[in-house]
């Protein structure tokens, strides 16, 4: 009974709030968006337009396939791509007012899901690290 | 009840067996690391022996983190450092008869953890999806 308890709360009691997510912006250079997840540690990160809006997600993996060249690593191309041709837009989202448990479905294939309002503003992120730490000391009963 | 049942089960039916895990070797080389992290994606792997003991994990952050110079990053680095000498070298083990609630409290701060025999033989990686995904199908009673 506790655990259909859990599930039902609300995603916006759980999430990172925005001012506390590391993120880059849609015409920022490659290079910057590699140095914000070197200097913050995060090896994927929200992508904003200047009004806050969420546009998608960048990473490492998606930024090192991107100067991937058939020899070597063609680390000059970093600041002449932009973040906004190399990031991923099919991304899930999830509202404040979503239940934990359709959260919890998404974190199985995703390390974290941002929240929007319905106009697309960015909220914040739902993390695997927070589920976790909420769902072990809910069933511990 | 049943999530007791759930939480009692053993590590070992629920790991990536280490012949699907991605790894490098103690002695090869950052961009080797590198390489191997941009071909499979993932952003942390296992740091091996040549006798599949495990020492440890390497990650894009830490690699990053490595070649990070005052004004820009120090590319050349990559083939004059081993992985020996950046890995992470302070991480939690599980072993085969290890209970996935005993895995679950250590996922709830790592993304995955390995598991090891009783001599320190590298035998998978439990990770945090598929412990998301076990608990999702558990309470959904
Ligand atoms: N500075 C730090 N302090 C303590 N633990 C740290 C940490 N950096 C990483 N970790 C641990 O490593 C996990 C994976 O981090 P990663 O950066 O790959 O993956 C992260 C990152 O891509 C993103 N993320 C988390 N917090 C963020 C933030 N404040 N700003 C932007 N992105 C964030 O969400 C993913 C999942 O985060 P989650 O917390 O579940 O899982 C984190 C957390 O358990
Ligand atoms: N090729 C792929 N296919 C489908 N989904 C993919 C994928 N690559 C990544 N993902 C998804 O992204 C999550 C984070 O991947 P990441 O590489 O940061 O973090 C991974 C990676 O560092 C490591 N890992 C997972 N499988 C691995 C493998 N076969 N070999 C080596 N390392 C692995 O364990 C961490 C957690 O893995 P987890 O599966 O919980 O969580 C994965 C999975 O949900």
């Amino acid at each position: 009974v506790r655990i259909s308890g859990f599930l039902d709360k609300s995603v916006g009691d759980y999430i990172i709030p925005s001012d506390r997510v590391a993120h880059v912006q849609v015409g920022n250079s490659l290079e910057h968006a590699l140095l914000v997840l070197t200097q913050t540690g995060y090896t994927a990160i929200p992508v904003l337009d200047s009004e806050y809006k969420l546009h998608g997600l960048i990473s490492t993996p998606l930024i090192l396939d991107a100067i991937t060249g058939l020899k070597r690593f063609e680390f000059e191309k970093l600041d002449k791509l932009a973040v906004e041709e190399i990031m991923n837009k099919k991304i899930p989202t999830l509202t404040l007012d979503d239940t934990l448990e359709k959260g919890l479905k998404l974190l199985i294939n995703h390390p974290f899901v941002c929240t929007v309002n319905n106009e697309g503003y960015f909220e914040g992120i739902l993390t695997r690290r927070v589920i976790l730490k909420q769902l072990t000391a809910y069933i511990h009963l």
